[in-house]
């Protein structure tokens, strides 16, 4: 909402679980590959890092999206 | 749509309700999951029946945390849902989040609205990059009397199973983008050095230093005022703003809409001839608020709460030829009056119009 601006919070850090699933093989960390897939989605800046905008979209409540290869 | 595009492949398709959020009334949850089967059924040609004792193509339930899809719930807020595309076996089903606050109106989270998204993942339906879409990821109310699906949202179940069988082929609201030449808009209103630009059931806000323009629903700051706000305007005195639609209005003071409100417009002093107001500014420095209904103007003193002698003056007389008024706003010492797609840039002090723009000419197109 319109407010007064505050010191932004350059202390968020972004929480991953599961990181280890992918498999890293060289190339393109999987992880800044899926933050780019989902800043452009959503018409964010993309830039592959958990910057600010994207922290924001991704703590907004959301439909989760089932696992459904690794659970097949 | 889903990889693999995966459908039904009939239209004659079952739902069964497995269990139900001890959060609300079972006949709520009943019919929040009708009308949200409804949704679909309405721009398709496909049917939806209960059953009780059996395995339905689409199972409905309220899970918590790990339930053993591989999937697991991740407590309030967060993950509120998930549903699996066509299929045997799990395809289809809907899983609602146990632990999220499921209402039937604006607080928590409405079961209607989250039942309907999942129900296009379980018809074949991926996310929508449609801010304004039922099928885009993140939740946002509305108002469940209210709701229509989108037109993102019909052309895309309609292009898996075919448009509605109905004579009259239904049609929705279209998002609205900031560049597009022939946006026009409800009413705008500066709030707090910002300008908000009411459309529909949309807010495009623009602030000073920011290049972009944020898309929003109305709802996300004020899920009680109504779509297709008419007229509005900002007191920035005391830090309000007044919103108008029909013959009623509403006071606003940050996310909070005032006790006692809507109020009918006649409070102003307007007549009761009048019954709607077409666009609202009020000017800082005097204290005074414009209201424009069709070709006349009336003039409001703020601070004696009562409208000036000698109105209503035609809109012609003092402002020039700027037509009907459809939003009004002042900013920086001039008066913004917007009427289609033309806006006029209008000089209180030499009185007359000084520029003539785009009605997006804000949005740094």
């Amino acid at each position: 909402f319109p407010a007064a601006p505050e010191a932004e919070d350059e202390g968020k850090t972004l929480q991953l679980v599961e990181v280890s699933i992918f498999s890293v093989s060289g190339g393109e960390n999987p992880l800044a590959a899926k933050l780019k897939e989902m800043q452009s989605f959503f018409g964010l800046e993309v830039t592959g890092k958990p910057d600010l905008d994207t922290l924001e979209m991704m703590q907004k409540p959301r439909c989760g999206v089932p696992d459904v290869q690794r659970y097949a | 749509f889903t990889p693999g595009n995966p459908k039904w492949k009939r239209n004659n398709l079952t739902y069964r309700i497995l269990n139900y959020t001890p959060k609300m009334r079972r006949a709520d949850v009943d019919e929040a999951i009708r009308k949200a089967l409804n949704v679909w059924s309405n721009v398709t040609p496909l049917t939806f029946q209960r059953v009780e004792d059996k395995v339905a193509d689409i199972m409905i339930s309220f899970a918590y945390r790990d339930h053993r899809d591989n999937s697991p719930f991740d407590g309030p807020n967060g993950q509120l849902a998930h549903a699996f595309q066509p299929g045997e076996g799990i395809g289809g089903d809907v899983h609602m989040d146990e632990e999220e606050a499921w209402t039937k109106d604006g607080t928590g989270y409405n079961l209607f609205i989250v039942l309907a998204h999942e129900l296009g993942h379980s018809l074949g339906l991926s996310h929508s990059n449609d801010p304004g879409a039922l099928m885009y990821p993140t939740y946002s109310y509305t108002d469940p009397n209210e709701f229509r699906l989108p037109q993102d949202d019909i052309d895309g179940i309609q292009a898996i199973y075919g448009r509605s069988n109905t004579a009259v082929q239904p049609t929705g609201p279209v998002t609205p983008e900031a560049c597009d030449p022939n946006l026009t808009f409800d009413s705008i209103t500066t709030l707090r050095g910002e300008i908000f630009f009411f459309k529909g059931r949309y807010m495009l806000r623009k602030h000073p230093e920011r290049t972009e323009t944020e898309l929003n629903f109305i709802s996300l700051f004020w899920p009680r005022l109504p779509s297709g706000i008419q007229a509005a305007y900002e007191n920035v005195e005391t830090d309000e703003i007044t919103i108008f639609k029909e013959d009623k209005y509403w006071v606003i003071r940050g996310y909070d809409v005032l006790p006692g409100y809507p109020k009918p417009i006649y409070r102003f002093g307007l007549p009761k001839t009048v019954k709607r107001v077409n666009a609202a500014y009020n000017d800082e420095a005097t204290g005074k608020t414009f209201f424009f209904v069709a070709d006349r103007y009336w003039r409001y003193d703020e601070k004696k709460k009562s409208m000036d002698h000698g109105y209503p003056r035609k809109i012609v007389s003092d402002f020039g030829n700027i037509g009907r008024v459809d939003a009004a706003f002042q900013k920086d010492g001039y008066v913004y009056f917007f009427h289609g797609t033309t806006q006029f840039q209008f000089d209180p002090r030499a009185k007359r119009i000084v520029r003539k723009m785009k009605s997006t000419s804000w949005f740094s197109c």
